[in-house]
């Protein structure tokens, strides 16, 4: 069953939810052309 | 507390300082001419004269680093993501550059142990900040400063460089000191961040592939058991809303990427994951049980007649890092069990099984699944030891009549329902890839099938095998061998029993997975 | 037979209410695999190029850190003096390169937007820019199609290509939209 503790556990994981990791927090800053994904047609090559 | 005055805008001068040369395009290769700057200024302010000091100047750093990110992350105004992530980062990357040169530097090469020891002592003020944040601030905790500290200085201590690589194995070990501590259970709000760190390529190339002797493997098995208590509560009670479902489908994607490069690290740490994959997370748990050395692969379990006990891998017992036995817990319940297994008394050892087994009179949670899987496993290997001690090998005449056995059908007939459905789960979890255990196994859960006293105990054994095979691929080899033969093979006489027809849906699952079977 | 969850009736409200809760299918029946962005056919090992937990799709060349000698990283003097990005000033070649390396990024609308004015068409179901052969008029053209033979850009072999196609024009995209996005170059107009 679902403690108190659980419950504690999963509002903190939703706040964070609504910030998660972009890709580049991972990588090295690249002021010069910076990745910014968009949601390009789906009909575009996405990889 | 007790910081000598002035220690706190010393601070701030040497970091702005730094961030400045760090910036210049003065600052020369690897930062060397700026590192060579400020180390003198450290030292004309005093930081560098005692541990002490060098702790409570990182202390005060980091602090600064992090509440400026929390200014700019709450004055975003006209700020896209990526100018407000810049913004910090500006000042995060050259906080790491400094931790990191200070790391490479300090002490005389060779010597790591000054080396690793200020990293970790950095790594540790930087997750007492974090903790001490994520306690304050609650859900309004920002994972993105502690995140990008720890990646940056991550693939920065990652760099092919001769006094990094010397130390490759102590920093990774620190890092998994630190991932550990900061596991989802303690910090849920870092917990996106976390998996984020150790699904990154680097680390996983470097914790799986790079380090010698599979010296990672431990540790990293560890990370993903953390990931799994975390997810554990949820996935038990299906509390699947959109935060969980995307740390699962996160999870599922690292298990891929395992299941694809590294399939011997899932098949040495099967039974650990196992032990903690909830009973209801049946494709994941597929997709662990599903991994197979990549220099044996399996036979195909459709080509028709394959003989089994003909597969010379059969015979070999597969590598668990696991102590299982050691988690048969408590010892006396231990010398028991190996008094029985030597001796088939006291009788009572049996019958007494079934209430040593159960842990709470809680629906849901009656039993004590850890003992249950351990002692499963224990059994079945010592049971394959003293068959193969006679030089023969697991099959249906050898299972039979003995002490091994006796315990195993005292769990398959003592047992409610509850316990007889994790009795059969801990078997069909060791259903894999050829190799002893499996081949064992296979036996006798056919075994148990066939000479089932109750047809309860044959759907329970149904049940438990079709539900592992109803869900998207991937299907663990020894699960489809065991399945195939318990629907082909006419002693069993399957068709005949009442659950295969007890419901249009089900009679239908049925044709179906015999049908991708035949 | 059994009666409690334990058993095939158990298993089949199980199934039951999956078909309803999409929560418990993810559990029960589980998700295909293959729909998570990873190339498990492919012989090399995905790590190398696995974008974390979160990646829907693999990383792109551009976003994996390889040590390089110095001298091929941009010096800090001369970043704040490159000429800012301007992809009316490029070749087409260039303009193919950033359409088909920055795939989900807003790149990729820029570099589609800048083919477009130099009358190039993206066919959305064959996925392929084409664009006019020079002074090869259409051999047949109505309301709704013309055919004749126009360039193609083909990826493989990275040049144009000459070829015949009937061209319906509703599967020919129009201008892409400027993207909804704060200039993205530094000091780009």
């Amino acid at each position: 069953p679902m403690t108190k503790e659980h419950d504690y556990q999963y509002q903190m994981l939703q706040a964070a939810f609504y910030h998660m990791p972009h890709p580049s927090d991972s990588e090295r800053l690249r002021s010069y052309l910076p990745r910014n994904p968009y949601p390009t047609p789906p009909y575009y090559p996405q990889v | 507390f007790d910081d000598p005055p002035g220690l706190q805008e010393k601070t701030e001068f040497l970091l702005r300082e730094w961030v400045q040369l760090y910036h210049a395009p003065s600052s020369g290769r690897e930062s060397t001419k700026a590192f060579s700057q400020i180390v003198y200024q450290m030292n004309m302010q005093g930081i560098l004269k005692t541990d002490d000091l060098i702790t409570r100047f990182f202390r005060h750093a980091t602090q600064m680093c992090v509440d400026m990110c929390y200014r700019t992350l709450n004055d975003q105004a006209a700020m896209t993501p990526t100018m407000v992530r810049n913004k910090c980062f500006r000042t995060l990357d050259a906080f790491v550059r400094l931790i990191a040169l200070l790391v490479k530097h300090s002490g005389e090469s060779p010597n790591a142990v000054s080396k690793i020891n200020l990293l970790n002592k950095v790594l540790g003020i930087v997750t007492g900040v974090l903790l001490q944040d994520h306690e304050i601030r609650k859900t309004e905790f920002q994972q993105l400063p502690y995140h990008r500290i720890f990646i940056m200085l991550l693939l920065e201590l990652n760099a092919p460089d001769p006094v990094l690589e010397a130390i490759n194995f102590q920093v990774l070990t620190a890092f998994c000191n630190v991932l550990h501590i900061l596991r989802p259970e303690k910090a849920p709000a870092f917990a996106y961040a976390w998996l984020d760190i150790v699904s990154h390529r680097v680390f996983i190339g470097r914790m799986l592939a790079v380090t010698p002797q599979h010296k990672g493997w431990g540790p990293y098995a560890q990370l993903l058991i953390d990931l799994f208590n975390f997810l554990s509560p949820f996935l038990r009670n299906a509390e699947l809303a959109k935060p969980i479902t995307i740390l699962y489908r996160g999870c599922l994607r690292v298990l891929l990427v395992l299941l694809h490069d590294f399939p011997e690290f899932l098949c040495d740490y099967h039974y650990n994951f196992c032990d903690v994959i909830p009973p209801n997370c049946i494709q994941m748990r597929n997709l662990v049980l599903s991994a197979f050395p990549r220099n044996l692969p399996p036979p195909d379990p459709f080509a028709g007649k394959l003989q089994v006990d003909m597969i010379p891998e059969i015979r070999q017992a597969p590598m668990i890092q696991t102590n299982y036995a050691s988690l048969i817990q408590p010892p006396s319940f231990k010398n028991e069990l190996d008094t029985y297994l030597n001796t088939r008394t006291p009788v009572t050892f049996v019958t007494d099984l079934r209430s040593t087994l159960q842990a709470s009179a809680e629906p849901g949670c009656r039993y004590n699944i850890q003992l249950m899987n351990a002692l499963v496993l224990y059994v079945g290997t010592e049971a394959i030891a003293a068959i193969q001690a006679k030089g023969l090998q697991p099959n249906k005449q050898t299972i039979t009549h003995s002490s091994h056995m006796d315990i195993f059908q005292s769990l398959a007939v003592d047992t409610d329902t509850e316990g007889r459905y994790l009795f059969l789960n801990a078997i069909a979890n060791q259903l894999r890839y050829p190799n002893s255990h499996t081949n064992y196994f296979l036996h006798l859960i056919l075994y148990l099938f066939a000479e089932a006293n109750t047809p309860a105990i044959q759907e329970q054994i149904t049940r438990v095998l079709l539900e592992r095979l109803i869900v998207n691929r991937p299907h663990p080899w020894g699960l489809l061998i065991t399945f195939i033969e318990l629907i082909k093979n006419p002693t069993f006489d399957f068709w005949s029993h009442e659950f295969v027809h007890c419901a249009p849906e089900i009679e239908k699952l049925f044709d179906s997975v015999a049908r991708s079977c035949a | 037979m059994v009666a409690d969850q334990f058993g095939m009736v158990g298993f089949l409200s199980f199934i039951r209410t999956a078909e309803t809760d999409q929560n418990i299918v993810q559990l029960a029946q589980g998700s295909d695999l293959t729909t998570l962005g990873l190339n498990l056919k492919s012989p090399e090992n995905q790590y190398l190029t696995f974008g974390g937990a979160w990646a829907e799709t693999p990383c792109r060349a551009q976003d994996i850190d390889f040590y390089v000698p110095r001298e091929y990283l941009t010096n800090g003097v001369t970043r704040e003096k490159l000429a800012q990005i301007s992809l009316s000033r490029y070749g087409e070649d260039l303009l193919f390169h950033i359409f088909y390396m920055n795939a989900g990024d807003v790149l990729q609308i820029m570099a589609a937007r800048e083919l477009y004015n130099r009358d190039w068409r993206f066919l959305k179901e064959d996925r392929v820019w084409i664009t006019r052969a020079p002074g090869v008029p259409p051999i047949e053209k109505t309301s709704a199609y013309e055919r004749g033979t126009y360039y193609y850009f083909d990826v493989q072999s990275w040049r144009k290509v000459a070829k015949e196609f009937q061209v319906e024009y509703e599967k020919l995209e129009d201008r892409p939209e400027r993207p909804q996005y704060p200039s993205i170059f530094p000091g780009s107009q």
